[in-house]
């Protein structure tokens, strides 16, 4: 995988939030995502888009992300993420 | 998906394009109504659902071009990034609502790839706008990611992937077969039936008998689709709900209504029917249905259906107020109710009850200015809201506030002038016109 900068990993991340794979940040606490949950909602989206599920930020996976898209989400909000206690 | 799929409960939906591109050189708006029209029959073709245009703010599915941040929580990014979105079915107020980014290049048949197909992104929103959710399927049209032109909306066939999901939701329509699948034959030779689009006339032949529109009085006036329709003998003119003429020229009744008998001379009264949307024409002691421009099987029938004396007919509309159909004849006006289909009580009434109206009308229809038009002669009355009575300042002329023309105007063909002349809008040159034809130019 290419190493990405910060500006780069945001920009991932809010795109996985944007579109559910990933709960959304909540703006109280600033909690930060977990490199797991990130890992299984890179492999979420991989999935969902037909691309080889490697779970982490590799070329294919930016190529889609930059792809013209519907505004609505993928999966229910923050559902790849969330685990029963 | 793990997004629950909501529905409408509803099989009649309505629809209406808000606002436009505001780039209009690409898709002039009558082809954006056009391509929303098609976007939403590739779903109607195969599931139980009816789409209907309609003017007013209150259509089901509002369809807006908008961009950046237009307060719906799905903020629009300029060109690229997300090009569109739809809002499920429910009870929400924004339900059904389908918005495109303004700021991206809209297109429709382009010979390159570059833009954004509007009939292929419409026709992703709507499956939202109807309940669908995004699929990892790569041959779905609802995988969230733009995927190029998807053809000819009007050979248009959904994925069997599609089908299946909307089946799930609304089952199948009547005629089609689910069990057709892929590579199978094909469920039909011909194309379907097309609501007709407005033609290019300018090298239609001016028929010697077509009425002077500047100096009739009107059989019926119709608001149908959000469109005004104005009926003369055998023709009738068309204006869109901006009330823009469609044409100068008269267009031929039978010719655009599809089934109505080729030697009928006019109608009495039309008006589309609330619910269904079906249009109703009246003639004499007859009336046919129609769904959109084809007649229903087993029209004509007689107007007793409605309760109504076999006298005739002068005018019929829907009161936009209460959703309720009114029929008036000579000094008598009956109020009809379309969604349980019988007359109410206590009619016929005096039509006196509408202050300010003559008696005899020729026919009436509600507008999208949420007033009520009353026809007669030359001449028109507008009551507006939820009153019954004239406003102050009508009558007013047909010709001059409907139909674009000036005073003392004419165009039958006997008055043509005999040099370049301008009326209205539009510059007649005469020394084009031969063999009948007429050359024209709009200026608006």
């Amino acid at each position: 995988a290419p190493s990405l900068s910060s500006e780069q990993l945001d920009t991932g991340v809010d795109w996985l939030s944007k579109f559910g794979y990933l709960p959304p940040p909540d703006p109280v606490t600033g909690q930060l995502q977990t490199k797991e949950a990130l890992t299984k909602a890179i492999k979420a989206m991989q999935r969902f888009g037909g691309l080889k599920e490697t779970g982490v930020f590799d070329q294919a996976t930016l190529g889609l992300m930059k792809t013209p898209r519907c505004s609505l989400p993928d999966v229910s909000e923050g559902t790849v993420g969330r685990r029963k206690r | 998906s793990l997004i629950p799929q909501n529905k409408w409960n509803k099989r009649h939906l309505s629809w209406r394009v808000r606002t436009y591109p505001k780039d209009s050189a690409l898709l002039g708006r009558d082809t954006v109504r056009a391509l929303m029209y098609y976007a939403l029959k590739v779903w109607s073709d195969i599931a139980p659902l009816n789409f209907h245009e309609v003017a007013g703010s209150d259509a089901d599915i509002q369809i807006d071009f908008t961009k950046a941040d237009h307060d719906d929580g799905y903020p629009f990014d300029g060109p690229g990034g997300t090009v569109a979105h739809a809002f499920f079915p429910g009870e929400r107020f924004t339900a059904g609502d389908t918005h495109f980014d303004d700021d991206e290049a809209w297109t429709f048949r382009s010979p390159d790839s570059h833009g954004m197909d509007l009939f292929a992104v419409a026709v992703h929103e709507f499956g939202h706008a109807i309940g669908l959710v995004h699929t990892s399927a790569m041959e779905s049209i609802m995988r969230p990611y733009y995927q190029g032109p998807v053809g000819d909306p009007l050979k248009y066939d959904l994925p069997y992937e599609d089908k299946v999901r909307v089946w799930q939701l609304y089952g199948v329509r009547d005629s089609v077969s689910h069990t057709i699948r892929p590579g199978g034959p094909s469920q039909t030779a011909e194309p379907p039936v097309l609501l007709d689009l407005p033609e290019n006339r300018s090298n239609v032949l001016l028929a010697q008998d077509a009425p002077d529109r500047c100096s009739s009085h009107f059989d019926a006036v119709a608001q149908i689709r959000g469109e005004a329709f104005f009926f003369k003998g055998k023709y009738f003119w068309r204006l869109t709900r901006e009330k823009h003429l469609v044409s100068l020229r008269p267009a031929q009744i039978h010719r655009f209504w599809r089934g109505l008998p080729t030697n009928l001379d006019s109608v009495d009264a039309v008006y589309e029917r609330p619910g269904d949307h079906k249009i109703v024409f009246f003639k004499g002691l007859k009336y046919w249905v129609f769904k959109d421009n084809i007649v229903e099987e087993g029209y004509p029938r007689p107007i007793s259906d409605f309760g109504l004396p076999l006298e005739g007919l002068d005018a019929a509309f829907v009161w936009l107020h209460n959703g309720k159909t009114y029929f008036f004849k000579d000094n008598h006006y009956w109020r009809y109710d379309d969604h349980l289909r019988h007359m109410d009580l206590g009619y016929p009434k005096d039509s006196t009850l509408w202050k300010g109206l003559p008696p005899h009308l020729d026919d009436a229809m509600s507008w999208s200015d949420g007033s009520s038009y009353f026809f007669k002669g030359k001449d028109y009355w507008r009551v507006p809201g939820s009153g019954m009575e004239v406003e102050a300042g009508y009558p007013r002329l047909i010709a001059k506030d409907w139909l674009l023309c000036t005073e003392m105007q004419s165009d039958s063909p006997d008055a043509e002038p005999k040099s370049t002349e301008t009326r209205g809008n539009v510059q007649h040159h005469p020394d084009h016109a031969e063999n009948g034809y007429e050359v024209c130019s709009c200026t608006s």
